[in-house]
């Protein structure tokens, strides 16, 4: 019932600049470039494929958002780190075996819609708030 | 101690390799997505698949879900203020299809009308209404000069009674000229109200039309189309409501 990111999706890459992040000796203990940073992926539910469509009006599909990567000291940057995160980090560092280390975990998130038909054929528009993940963050 | 430290440790979400669900886990996850959108666990309503439901309702519907698409991507900055208004803090928007029409027309002694009756049944629990319009497309009245001024009023039918005039109360009273042609939309939240909060209320509204010296008009022959007319063109009532502000979600 579901099926892989679309092409454009592939595209995406993390959505905060490299540009932005702090230079120094952090870079060579964690260097971004091939590490699975914090990111946005998405998981594509298509309700064509469940044979929802004949009562489900809109959308076709439902985008599932999710936030998935290593939330990795430094939090620079390019992991829209809270400022919990970065102390969460640190103490993590320091107690290893008893605190954990920051999630990645969405930051921000927005309302989605669906139009569909009940059983006495009147069509029902229903908002469902803090249901779309827009931003992933430690 | 260890055991606590490892739990806490564990609070991140696994990074799993993925798996083929079976046949039995995939139908709870459709359930359980079912459940988070709202969505009856059910197929299609069985007129949805033989008779193609009257379309005039599902298209202002479509073009409501496009307003709150956009409102959800660009927070509503670009709408008509009229549109944000309308749907501002809706959480749930209803159209209702009219089920039974009766007519007093020109067979009949005046004073002529229409009345329309909804199957509100299904209006959810829990939730309060924000705005309610009764919408109804009016075609050039034939008999009408195009100048000459109508005045369209539409009521709530409160007490229908065997042997004398029904109990009415009226909810919005508009005018318009002989020669409007498009979509009229009556402000009935004060009827969906009641009968949100008390669903033995009839559900129907009564429309008259009068012209300016105070001469009843057959609602047809101004151009007021009802169940018979297109299908594009059928009136219906569409409700906004607002979700109760509870902060949690029940747990399943």
């Amino acid at each position: 019932a579901v099926r892989q990111p679309r092409k454009k999706q592939h595209k995406r890459t993390n959505s905060f600049p490299h540009a932005n992040r702090l230079p120094g000796s952090f870079d060579d203990v964690h260097p971004s470039e091939g590490k699975h940073v914090c990111r946005r992926q998405e998981l594509y539910v298509s309700f064509q494929d469940l044979g929802w469509l004949n009562w489900v009006i809109a959308p076709q599909g439902y985008s599932a958002f999710y936030c998935q990567g290593d939330c990795a000291f430094p939090l620079d940057s390019c992991m829209n780190a809270t400022n919990h995160a970065i102390l969460q980090s640190l103490v993590h560092l320091m107690k290893p075996d008893t605190v954990p280390k920051a999630c990645c975990a969405p930051t921000k998130l927005s309302a989605t819609s669906v139009l569909y038909y009940d059983s006495n054929n009147n069509v029902i528009l229903k908002k469902h708030r803090n249901m779309v993940v827009k931003t992933c963050g430690c | 101690g260890e055991r606590q430290a490892a739990r806490r440790v564990a609070s991140c979400p696994q990074q799993h390799s993925p798996r083929r669900l079976s046949g039995r886990e995939k139908r709870e996850m459709q359930r359980e997505i079912l459940a988070l959108l709202g969505l009856p666990g059910r197929s299609a309503p069985a007129g949805a698949r033989h008779s193609p439901p009257p379309s005039a309702a599902p298209l202002f519907m479509l073009d409501l879900y496009r307003a709150m698409a956009s409102q959800d991507e660009d927070d509503g900055t670009s709408w008509a203020p009229q549109r944000r208004r309308a749907l501002d803090g809706a959480d749930t928007v209803m159209s209702f299809v009219n089920v039974v029409e009766l007519d007093r027309d020109i067979f009949y002694q005046k004073p002529y009308w229409k009345e329309f009756r909804f199957d509100l049944t299904q209006i959810p629990t829990g939730e309060s209404v924000t705005a309610a319009e009764f919408r109804i497309y009016k075609m050039q009245s034939v008999t009408r000069h195009i100048n000459q001024t109508l005045h369209v009023s539409i009521y709530e039918i409160v007490q229908d009674h065997p042997n004398r005039e029904s109990e009415l109360l009226l909810l919005d009273l508009q005018d318009f000229l002989a020669g409007t042609e498009g979509w009229l939309a009556f402000d009935v939240a004060a009827a969906s109200n009641h009968w949100l909060l008390n669903r033995k209320y009839n559900l129907a509204l009564r429309l008259y039309v009068e012209t300016d010296a105070g001469q009843s008009i057959d609602p047809g022959l101004a151009g007021l189309l009802g169940r018979h007319g297109p299908r594009s063109k059928q009136p219906f009532v569409v409700t906004f409501f607002r979700a109760s502000q509870s902060p949690a979600r029940l747990p399943r």
